[in-house]
């Protein structure tokens, strides 16, 4: 990509993260995710899509049609709703520093 | 041989963090796109439209669709937990692009995750490129391409630094079974809007995270509207045609002269209603002064105005084409009279020649129904490169192919348009419908007759 998409790519890959949603105690049950944007790393707060919360609506998706309705409140959900988000290396963590910290290392062809 | 010792081999693709838990904030939405989403694709619009990550043909259930078509313009804010004696850099601050500072054409990267959480290795944040390809209030659209799994990815503009302009809502478009290869989006700043009114109001402990959401980039972005990045000047020569019931896309190549396809206007003297959308809005009334035969290759159409179109930038005729340079097509279509012309972008796939001349463009954009008769231009010098005539269905199967579409080069036209401009004479427009025999096997695609076999007698 060109030279000018530089900064783009790296306020994209260091803000993409995914997000996944499960049931309490029933993970195998599946789970739904979808993509989002880290919006501060500290406190980390998140922004992605909604979709992956319909299940969850304590008063089914119904809720999402009010017509004014431009937010609904966290507890909308169901108390069984577990969140987890992951994202990767940043230039800042260390996790990443550590990679980058390993010289030599190859894939070698055999 | 063996591997050389090291580390413990990864899951294939790039070291990860772990997933952190996180709670629900809030679930958001701007009412405003919703709005324009119902305008847009609801009504008798609605029953065309599927945004369903699924193909048409594949089966989702009526509940399921219902749901995600209810939840398709609605995001979510979380808060990761912290880690104990964590650490975490706070890490760059995000920029957020004002509404409607991002002009239509405007090149954009989007950056989502493919299926979601199902293979984040290989797929965390995969980027695609595309252009800002329309936009109504806080919806927007992109011929980037996206993938189920990248709803709530960001989209990012480069110009003039890098910053957040939305948010992918959905994906994956079919309108009348056929893949649109346009994907939704809503605008981030609105939502942070809704979300920064909504933290406060809410609960006092959450007051303090209004604070913390990435504030709006101000100049250059903030800007008065004439310094802004008004985007490629060319996009405003593309015009609405209507004849009839029937519309399509034109170009304006002189202040008083359209061209259009023939398939859009098709008889001669036929009265027909020009629409511009920039620099201002205006209806103007022409009649057909020339189409081609049914039996031309060329599916060309010109009309005189009864008036100029002022304001209207002349795009510049092109006289030579370079396979691979990247090009845009603008066009009316897919959403034809309810918003202005769709820009898309792509790369000048092929020059069909006949005889050293060239007789046929095609490209890689997204070109849709009622984009015929629109200008195709070149992204670099913005010389108007020729004139959108179809793109592909393929028989057997019924799929049709936005990415793969057929332009008649300017270069065929261009001592016509010259010729009438400066003396009213049509003769050069009726040569086209005199093509040769191989121009009109190209536009049949076919393949030109092998050289005829010789009897041995």
């Amino acid at each position: 990509m060109g030279r000018q998409w530089g900064p783009a790519m790296r306020a994209a890959e260091q803000a993409g993260c995914v997000v996944s949603a499960s049931r309490a105690g029933q993970p195998e049950a599946g789970s739904w995710s979808c993509s989002g944007v880290i919006l501060n790393r500290r406190p980390g707060l998140v922004l992605c899509h909604g979709g992956i919360f319909t299940p969850f609506l304590r008063a089914g998706s119904g809720a999402l049609t009010a017509a004014s309705a431009s937010f609904l409140p966290g507890d909308s959900c169901g108390d069984d709703l577990r969140l987890h988000v992951q994202w990767g290396p940043t230039a800042a963590s260390p996790a990443g520093r550590a990679e980058r910290g390993r010289p030599g290392l190859c894939t070698p062809q055999c | 041989a063996g591997l050389e010792p090291g580390p413990p081999a990864r899951p294939h693709g790039r070291p990860l963090q772990p997933p952190r838990p996180a709670e629900l904030l809030l679930l958001l939405s701007c009412p405003a796109f919703r709005g324009h989403f119902s305008y847009l694709f609801g009504g008798e619009e609605a029953e065309q439209w599927r945004f369903a990550n699924a193909t048409p043909d594949d089966e989702v259930s009526e509940e399921e669709e219902e749901d995600q078509l209810r939840a398709l313009g609605w995001f979510a804010l979380l808060r990761v937990r912290p880690e104990p004696k964590e650490v975490e850099e706070r890490g760059p601050v995000l920029a957020v692009a004002p509404l409607g500072d991002v002009p239509k054409g405007a090149p954009l990267l989007a950056c989502g995750s493919p299926f979601g959480a199902f293979c984040p290795d290989i797929f965390l944040n995969t980027l695609s490129r595309g252009v800002l390809s329309n936009s109504a209030g806080p919806l927007l659209l992109t011929d980037a391409r996206c993938l189920p799994g990248t709803e709530g990815g960001g989209v990012f503009t480069s110009r003039p630094s890098a910053a957040l302009v939305a948010l992918v809502a959905a994906p994956l478009c079919w309108k009348a079974r056929e893949w649109v290869g346009l994907t939704l989006l809503c605008a981030a700043a609105p939502l942070l809007s809704v979300a920064r009114a909504a933290l406060r109001g809410l609960h006092p402990d959450t007051a303090a995270l209004a604070t913390l959401l990435p504030p709006e980039m101000g100049a250059p972005w903030g800007l008065p509207l004439r310094y802004r990045d008004p985007g490629p000047p060319w996009v405003a020569a593309a015009v609405l045609v209507e004849c009839g019931s029937v519309w399509g896309s034109g170009v304006v190549v002189a202040p008083g002269l359209v061209v259009t396809c023939r398939h859009v206007a098709p008889r001669e003297t036929a009265r027909v209603l020009v629409r511009s959308t920039t620099p201002k809005s205006a209806v103007i009334w022409g009649h057909v002064v020339f189409a081609t035969q049914e039996t031309s290759p060329y599916d060309i159409a010109v009309v005189s105005l009864e008036e100029d179109l002022d304001g209207v930038p002349i795009p510049v005729p092109a006289e030579h084409f370079h396979e691979g340079e990247a090009v845009s097509v603008v066009g009316f279509g897919v959403f034809g009279q309810a918003c202005g012309p769709s820009v898309t972008s792509g790369i000048l796939s092929a020059v069909v020649q006949v005889d050293d001349t060239p007789v046929m463009l095609q490209t890689t954009c997204a070109v849709h129904g009622g984009s015929s008769g629109g200008p195709l231009f070149s992204a670099c010098s913005g010389d108007l490169l020729g004139i959108v005539a179809s793109n592909t269905r393929d028989n057997n199967t019924g799929a049709t192919y936005p990415h793969l579409n057929f332009s008649i080069p300017i270069t065929v036209l261009q001592p016509a348009l010259q010729q009438y401009s400066q003396t009213g004479d049509l003769g050069g427009f009726r040569q086209l419908d005199h093509a040769s025999v191989p121009v009109r096997v190209v536009w049949r695609l076919q393949r030109p007759p092998a050289e005829a076999l010789r009897s041995k007698l």
